[in-house]
């Protein structure tokens, strides 16, 4: 996660994804935003948080594979700069977009992203390193 | 050939390729349709 | 960055480069691998809902209940992006692996998942992948002859350890002829390459040491370091302020905890790193352990024979004293057309290493014709069989002129300018197979590599260079590349040509 762009091809694809949602003629802005987020932070949760191990082989003689890949991170040093980068990210596309602004702040959009971005905030916390 | 190596369709078999390209057509056209609704 | 040393250490400009990957080429080759992910758990839920044939050895339906022989998604990425490429890589070869080759064709009715021979020879394949930096890898010659007739002699194999009666006086005439090859005073033979690494490092070192290793060493030195049970850490490949931090650690701290200082301090490094095409800085190495105490173990897997104007490796190329280097390691597999290893140095050493080293004790002791075949070839090298023919090997040449057309060509291509490994960068996962392929369409056979095998975004080709390779072989090479080059649009570096 640290290597050259690949910070940028995410927001890309976090952008791609919500242009392809907003071309779908009978969504409105709201319900586009709220699933770009929803969208967004279910493959964020399933990449870093629920797939464990490395989908090759590694030379650590099975370490990594009891690991999610957010754990396998950096080595397990917390607050790096990918760490960093990656839980703003979802903090900023919901709460200052979505939440606040797009959908109006109506109640039911409001609940369902905090809880989608609760499910990928509360893993990333230091405190739940390697537990399940 | 750019287009099917840049976007790694080289390495899919045909019918995936097919899917991928229809699912792309799709988008475009939806978004042209779009803009077109929007403007 | 472009790395160009000129200090007092160097007797000549050491220039080495690791042009950064362009940033939209680093973004689209994202993109292509989320692709492929994306197809290839599409696969996956195929084959787990029997839509598709499984090809892959899986569990049988009884025995579903066990412990799982086969970690799933450790196998991902062999299933579902290898094995759509994997027509470029274990090609049978039907000839001697030289300058040139014959290929056996194959094809396949289902997309590299099983293969068939067509019967069909591809004749003289311009070699551009194997080991054979001076070319030996002959079947005939005075090396093959003088191979044949310890055959005759000897026989193939030998069936006991170097501590019993595998102890062969051609084994003795071998380590001395070693010693002298590399100018240091003993040496000890042992029957393969790998071995020689994570046999003999758990020999050296143990409990209480510290091994400051390379992050781009090879495999054989990470398993000797672990198995020898000694503390590991990592510097940044070929970067001397993080090897002397390192060392300041380690001298100011000590040991965790006890804070108790190391028993021994050992430096891994490589002469030259195969995949990076990079050469140490020796010089500066050697300069920081004399500073700090430190013992340091030199792989020369790849640059013994490959570099130095005597062919003496990378303390020859450096024009350093051998004997500041406390291990010599290498292999005979790479420039002696051979197999197995070597270590060298004090005879102290060599002897405590003929007791305590596991190759010693257990590996059965090398086969007499490979012996033979280095004895000659390492003869010839030196200028002692009476022939010139070592002094016409030469590799140099080649490899700056092919280096130097590459980039003329407009090719990011990393490493030392004078390292014989020439890692050509292709980025994109497609164009791995697409390359392999389209280059062995025009008769030359390549080295692809990628990801996990090299950082996500820095696939390459790799190319090695052979004395054997005439000056019409390299510019038919050349011109292939080139020709594919602008069919795949690799011509990526924005540095002037």
């Amino acid at each position: 996660m640290n290597s050259r762009g690949i910070w940028l091809a995410y927001l890309l694809l976090t952008t791609a994804l919500h242009v392809v949602l907003l071309s779908i003629p009978f969504l409105s802005v709201p319900v586009v935003w709220t699933l770009t987020n929803v969208i967004h932070n279910l493959a964020m949760y399933l990449f870093l948080h629920t797939v464990k191990g490395t989908p090759f082989e590694t030379p650590d003689q099975g370490k990594a594979r009891l690991l999610t890949h957010w754990e396998q991170m950096d080595y397990g040093v917390q607050f790096t700069a990918s760490r960093k980068f990656l839980t703003i990210s979802p903090i900023d596309t919901c709460e200052h977009k979505t939440c606040y602004f797009y959908t109006k702040y109506d109640t039911a959009h409001f609940v369902v992203n905090t809880g989608s971005l609760l499910s990928v905030l509360l893993p990333k916390l230091p405190q739940f390193h390697g537990v399940r | 050939y750019q287009y099917v190596l840049v976007t790694a369709l080289y390495m899919l078999e045909p019918w995936e390729r097919t899917i991928f390209n229809s699912l792309l057509i799709t988008v475009a056209a939806m978004a042209v349709y779009t803009c077109y609704v929007f403007m | 960055n472009h790395h160009a040393s000129c200090t007092l250490l160097y007797k000549k400009p050491f220039v080495e480069s690791f042009e950064e990957t362009p940033l939209l080429v680093a973004v689209l080759t994202y993109i292509g691998y989320g692709i492929l992910t994306i197809f290839g758990y599409l696969r996956d839920f195929l084959r787990d809902w029997k839509f598709e044939k499984c090809h892959l050895a899986r569990e049988r339906e009884e025995q579903k209940d066990f412990v799982p022989l086969y970690q799933d998604f450790e196998n991902f990425y062999t299933r579902n992006l290898y094995m759509r490429i994997r027509d470029n890589w274990n090609r049978p070869i039907c000839s001697i692996p030289g300058a040139k080759m014959d290929l056996v064709e194959r094809v396949t009715p289902d997309y590299n998942w099983t293969f068939e021979h067509t019967g069909n020879v591809l004749k003289d394949v311009i070699n551009m992948g194997s080991y054979n930096y001076l070319g030996f890898a002959e079947n005939t010659g005075t090396c093959a002859d003088a191979a044949s007739e310890c055959t005759v002699k000897y026989g193939v194999g030998v069936s006991s350890t170097r501590q019993e009666i595998g102890n062969l006086d051609k084994h003795e005439e071998l380590e001395k002829l070693v010693a002298r090859f590399l100018g240091v005073e003993s040496s000890m033979a042992f029957g393969m390459g790998f071995a020689t690494n994570s046999m003999n490092i758990p020999a050296l070192t143990g409990k209480g040491c510290l091994i400051l290793s390379d992050e781009l060493n090879h495999a054989s030195l990470v398993l000797g370091a672990r198995l020898s049970g000694s503390t590991i850490r990592v510097f940044k490949h070929n970067n001397m302020q993080s090897l002397e931090k390192l060392l300041r650690d380690a001298i100011v701290h000590g040991q965790p905890r006890t804070h108790r200082p190391w028993k021994k301090i050992l430096v891994l490094v490589e002469g030259i790193y195969s995949m990076e095409g990079s050469i140490v800085r020796l010089p500066e190495v050697i300069a920081l352990k004399k500073k700090y105490k430190a013992y340091l173990y030199l792989d020369e897997a790849h640059s013994i024979g490959a570099l130095g104007p005597r062919g003496r490796g990378v303390v020859d190329y450096f024009g350093l004293d051998p004997s500041d280097v406390d291990i010599m390691m290498g292999t005979f597999t790479k420039s002696f057309g051979a197999a197995g290893g070597y270590i060298g140095g004090k005879k102290e050493l060599i002897d405590y290493l003929c007791l305590h080293s596991h190759s010693a004790v257990h590996a059965t002791s090398m086969s007499p014709p490979i012996t033979q075949q280095i004895i000659t070839s390492m003869k010839c090298i030196m200028g002692e069989d009476g022939t010139t023919l070592g002094e016409f090997r030469i590799l140099s040449e080649n490899t700056t002129y092919f280096r130097r057309r590459l980039h003329e060509m407009g090719f990011i291509i990393y490493g030392n300018n004078d390292s014989p490994v020439v890692p050509l960068m292709l980025y994109m996962p497609a164009k791995i197979g697409a390359f392999g392929r389209e280059m062995l369409k025009r008769n030359i056979g390549t080295v692809v590599v990628g990801f996990p095998a090299t950082p996500i975004i820095e696939s390459r080709a790799r190319f090695c260079v052979s004395a054997a390779h005439t000056r019409e072989m390299l510019d038919k090479a050349l011109n292939a590349i080139s020709e594919v080059g602008d069919l795949l649009q690799l011509k990526y570096s924005r540095k002037n040509r």
